[in-house]
């Protein structure tokens, strides 16, 4: 484990007398790698060590017992920090639809979280909405109608081919029309470097104006987390983040990536291919995993 | 020498930013960075503008090392597509049946992801652009079912290559991994000793995860060839220098888009240079 490490560095480096600057430098390079094997984006780890560094000279680590220690406990709480608040909810609108609009990379489970939320909400005793938008991807809205029927939770459907901003103009209308209380917008997957998917989802932001425009992506991501999520929160000012397939044993460093570079809240996390296999993000629990 | 500048720590410091920046993560990274600090030690390398080729020709050497094209042969050879959540498994299938047509093949598909939602209609429709049978069953249904009616009608029909669809699953399910022991095993069993591959599908998207799920993979059922999928996005997909020097394991195709179409054979030269762009 990283504190593992680290007392082993400061071990061998007090071996020769008291702390200095120097030495929590190299202390800092395990905290480094550590990162980066996490996935954590190159910069956004610059950045991180530079701030622990200047928290561990300032903090008496230099003439510490157990510099080791010291640091880990620094290193956990930036992270924590840096990652939010626990639990940032989606707040539901009184009096009208409260309208979702899941967004992202082709894969990262859209449609399964969009399914899983339907079905928070209903538990949580809303009349909920899913509208089926991808009408590129093929079986794309037999997908969601499928889920629909599991969940039985109501779905604007689609013919393949339609245009998403008028599908999500007609849920939204039907939203209005049958007094739901939620509705979720499933969009196709998409790449932040592709202009004209990029400018759509702008046209279907424009058309409904959807309360959260959620980014969902996978906790699997490598250093190209920071591009993607800029470019999709440039492009669209997402209201947060679900971070998918957290089931796994990836080290979910594009967590704090993708955080460092929008500022904005995880929301939630996907633990699970059932529709049931949702949870509120802990900052505290993806810190640890993200140290190792 | 006049204009010719040195290799120093601020330049191995740039390289190493990018190799990391491109997911080749940081023992692959720093393995090949010492290796040609060596050779500066050794003034075998002095010149600054020779250190990217250097490093091209390094990870080039590792890629090509255990390079090998699709195999099959004079009866039916079955192609097992496995992989994690999302990746491109049903999307790269539709796009492989296509190519291999295009060359003349006679191909048949298999829908063995038999668990999520609307998985075999997506398969279907991919079957029908490429114009493959399709064999299915219902939803729930016995994925190794599925398999072993999708050989029998390969056979029947008098096909050549069968590739088979798999339901994404994560590495760390014992569960679902045995699953996918027992479909291995169902075509073990029908066609011993034909030409088969179990292709791993990764996308170029995911970080060193990537490297657990190529080990984890290659345990349960021995991974022949990795596809490589949305390398038309922004990242490089690094981590396939990393699998190919622990597990020898080769990229055979890569996917450059969601168009039927957007398929091609892996090249080691082209990936390289692509790195560095
Ligand atoms: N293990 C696991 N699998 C997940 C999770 N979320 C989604 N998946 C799976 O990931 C795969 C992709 O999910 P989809 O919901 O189809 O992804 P998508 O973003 O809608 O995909 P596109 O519409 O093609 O962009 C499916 O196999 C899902 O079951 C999760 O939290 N854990
Ligand atoms: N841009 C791009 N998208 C791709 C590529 N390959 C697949 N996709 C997209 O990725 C998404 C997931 O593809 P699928 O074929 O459903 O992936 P899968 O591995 O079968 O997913 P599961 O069966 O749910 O595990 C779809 O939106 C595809 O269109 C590629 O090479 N480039
Ligand atoms: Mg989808
Ligand atoms: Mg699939």
């Amino acid at each position: 484990s990283l504190s593992d490490k680290l007392e082993k560095v400061f071990k061998k480096l007090k071996g020769r007398g008291v702390l200095n600057e120097k030495d929590v430098d190299e202390g800092l390079k395990e905290v480094r790698m550590a990162l980066l094997e996490a996935d954590v984006n190159f910069k956004v780890v610059k950045d991180f060590v530079q701030s622990v560094r200047d928290k561990s000279v300032g903090s008496g680590v230099l003439d510490s017992l157990t510099p080791g220690q010291q640091v880990v406990k620094i290193v956990y709480n930036e992270l924590v920090g840096l990652m939010g608040e626990t639990v940032t909810r989606i707040a539901l609108v009184p009096n009208r639809p409260t309208v979702l609009m899941m967004v992202g990379l082709q894969g990262s489970g859209k449609t399964t979280t969009t399914g899983k939320l339907g079905r928070m909400f209903k538990k949580g005793g809303r009349k909920v909405l899913l509208v089926a938008a991808d009408t590129q991807r093929p079986a794309a809205i037999d997908q969601l109608v499928t889920l629909g029927k599991q969940l039985n939770i109501d779905v604007e459907a689609s013919e393949p081919g339609d245009d998403p901003v008028e599908v999500c103009k007609r849920g939204l209308e039907r939203a209005n029309r049958g007094a739901y209380g939620v509705v979720i917008l499933d969009t196709a997957g998409r790449l932040h470097i592709d202009d004209s998917l990029m400018d759509q989802l702008s046209s279907v932001k424009a058309a409904v104006k959807p309360d959260e425009i959620l980014f969902v992506a996978d906790s699997m991501t490598g250093q190209d987390a920071v591009k993607v999520a800029k470019s999709f929160d440039e492009k669209l000012d997402i209201a947060g983040v679900i971070l998918t397939k957290m089931d796994g044993d990836a080290r979910g460093g594009a967590a704090l990536s993708i955080r460092a570079v929008t500022g904005k809240p995880i929301k939630f996390v996907g633990m699970g291919e059932k529709l049931d296999a949702i949870e509120p993000f802990f900052p505290d629990r993806v810190a640890s995993r993200i140290l190792g | 020498v006049l204009g010719k500048k040195k290799i120093d720590d601020a330049l191995l410091d740039e390289i190493e930013e990018l190799m990391i920046l491109s997911d080749l993560g940081v023992e692959t990274t720093s393995r090949i960075i010492s290796s040609v600090q060596e050779k500066v030690r050794r003034n075998e390398l002095d010149d600054a503008s020779l250190l990217k080729k250097e490093i091209k020709e390094q990870i080039r050497a590792i890629l090509v090392r255990d390079s090998a094209p699709l195999r099959y042969g004079t009866s039916l050879a079955v192609y097992l597509v496995i992989g994690v959540n999302g990746v491109g498994k049903t999307t790269t299938i539709g796009k492989m049946a296509s190519m291999l047509k295009s060359q003349g093949r006679k191909v048949i598909l298999g829908a063995a992801d038999t668990f999520r939602a609307a998985a075999a209609e997506q398969l279907v429709l991919w079957g029908e652009r490429a114009g493959t049978d399709v064999i299915r069953h219902k939803s729930g249904a016995d994925p190794g079912a599925v398999v072993f009616d999708a050989i029998a009608a390969a056979r029947a029909r008098e096909q050549e290559i069968l590739i088979i669809d798999t339901a994404g699953r994560l590495h760390t399910k014992s569960n679902l991994m045995e699953e996918l022991k027992k479909i291995n095993r169902v075509i073990e069993r029908e066609l011993p000793g034909e030409p088969r591959e179990v292709l791993l599908v990764l996308d170029a998207t995911t970080g060193q995860n990537a490297l657990s799920q190529a080990k984890l993979f290659n345990q349960a059922v021995g991974v022949t060839g990795i596809v490589l999928t949305k390398l038309d996005g922004t990242a490089k997909g690094g981590i396939i220098v990393a699998i190919a020097s622990e597990l020898g394991i080769p990229v055979k195709m890569v996917g450059v888009g969601e168009k039927i179409e957007d398929l091609q054979p892996f090249d080691p030269n082209e990936f390289v240079e692509a790195l560095f762009d």
